[in-house]
């Protein structure tokens, strides 16, 4: 564990908080992608399998920790808060994702068992993940700043590994060359909206892409 | 190395 890591972690358990307390406080889950959410679930699902493999109670608690609040979520926006999900701006082709992901996973992984590919499938997807979501905000043109704070904290926290993963790599020689390219093409995905976040949502204006 | 018996990362 180093600095980089530990904030990236509370970076992502920050993001995840912030989106389950926005829907939770306003009853609504408008401006959020219901695709991208159960993208994670898949993400978290798929990864965690090997929790019985016991790395840390750190480890476990935060697993157990991600994959219940990717349920909850999911299941707030489907379920709980129906009504007020905006299906219509959420039209991503999300098989256009998973597919991919998984194929990818098949040829290009570690080693070839079911546990193993599921985990790199995972690592694939998550890379991509939010596409319908940052879909849904360039199709309003819009998002609310409470849903710029959970995209930032989001983005930030694969940023951070980045850097945990040079960290690693200069103090004790482990890489892992499959997460460290996803990690730097889910990064990549953040740049744009990184720009619009620190030009406008940090000088208090709301989040609105030029027409 | 690459250690991918146990993935210690989240």
């Amino acid at each position: 564990m180093n600095i980089f890591r530990l904030v990236g972690d509370l970076s992502h358990l920050l993001a995840i908080i912030i989106l389950l307390l926005k829907i939770w406080k306003t009853r609504s889950c408008a401006g959020i992608s219901g695709k991208s959410q159960i993208l994670f679930a898949i993400v978290y699902t798929s990864r965690y399998l090997d929790l019985p493999n016991f790395v840390s109670m750190y480890n476990t608690l935060m697993k157990i920790v991600f994959i219940a609040a990717s349920y909850a979520t999911v299941y707030l926006i489907y379920m709980k808060f129906k009504a007020t999900y905006d299906h219509n701006h959420d039209t991503f082709r999300v098989e256009f994702l998973v597919l991919p992901s998984f194929v990818l996973a098949l040829l290009i992984n570690h080693d070839f068992t079911v546990l193993e590919v599921l985990w790199t499938f995972s690592i694939y997807m998550e890379s991509v993940a939010i596409l319908p979501q940052l879909f849904m905000v360039s199709k309003t043109g819009e998002a609310e700043s409470i849903t710029s704070h959970y995209l930032f904290a989001l983005g930030s926290y694969r940023a951070l590994y980045i850097l945990n993963w040079i960290y690693r790599y200069t103090t004790e020689d482990h890489y892992d060359l499959i997460a460290i390219v996803a990690g730097i093409v889910q990064t990549v995905l953040y740049c744009d909206f990184f720009y619009l976040y620190i030009t406008k949502v940090l000088k208090g204006k709301k989040l609105q892409l030029p027409a | 190395s690459s250690d991918f018996d146990i993935h210690d990362e989240l």
